[in-house]
């Protein structure tokens, strides 16, 4: 999995 | 919105009472920078149109609540400057050099984010240290932190909740970690938050 691919919190 | 909260209250103190007592400036720097390298993705990351307003709010207010700080005549006369000794350096650096160690990817983008993580874990720290200096804690003060340890406190539920609940949602375990350790940095204030409320006594920590 490619965690840095979520980014929709501040 | 309970960090949001907090910066509202924090500017409702600075503004009406044109006092910045019990304020940690360098807390607000490290803030600053957390905000700056979080957000670069601000033009190039469209989330929602929530999502950037939010974003753009608490780069400003942050930005803003550092020009009354250092900028304003009264406000200015009223920072704890003797009190207010913590270093920045001994808090970025250690979480530079993590953030070049323990990352997901190594892009500029993504490294200057997880350092943002990390920073923001412990920005709290310049703050109550000059909490405890401070004899006088006023509600506002204290209700800024309370705020803004709750947030962080908060999002450890929604992580749980999503994790359950969102089909396509990963593991995101830099995050997780950062602010489980947040949150418990914020212990003791919450402990004697709570007290105090009970007892409906004014906020102390003890020395």
């Amino acid at each position: 999995d490619d965690e840095s691919a979520v980014k929709d919190e501040l | 919105m309970t960090h949001l909260a907090s910066i509202c209250l924090l500017l409702l103190k600075i503004h009406t009472m044109k006092s910045c007592a019990g304020v940690s400036l360098k807390t607000q720097e490290l803030y600053a920078l957390v905000f700056v390298t979080r957000y670069l993705d601000l033009f190039s990351n469209f989330v929602s149109m929530y999502n950037t307003i939010m974003k753009i709010i608490f780069l400003s207010s942050t930005f803003g609540i550092i020009w009354y700080m250092r900028g304003h005549k009264l406000v200015r006369q009223s920072y704890d400057k003797e009190q207010d000794t913590f270093r920045h350096y001994f808090l970025v650096i250690p979480c530079m050099v993590l953030a070049l160690v323990i990352h997901s990817k190594f892009t500029l983008l993504e490294v200057l984010w997880t350092f943002s993580i990390y920073l923001e874990a412990v920005a709290i720290l310049p703050q109550l240290v000059l909490l405890q200096r401070t004899r006088n804690i006023d509600n506002l003060t204290g209700n800024y932190i309370f705020c803004l340890g709750a947030y962080r406190a908060l999002y450890l539920l929604n992580w749980i909740y999503r994790y359950f609940m969102e089909k396509n949602y990963h593991a995101q375990w830099i995050t997780w970690m950062a602010g489980m350790i947040q949150t418990a940095i914020y212990a003791d204030f919450f402990y004697y938050y709570f007290k105090s409320w009970k007892k409906n006594e004014r906020l102390k920590l003890p020395a």
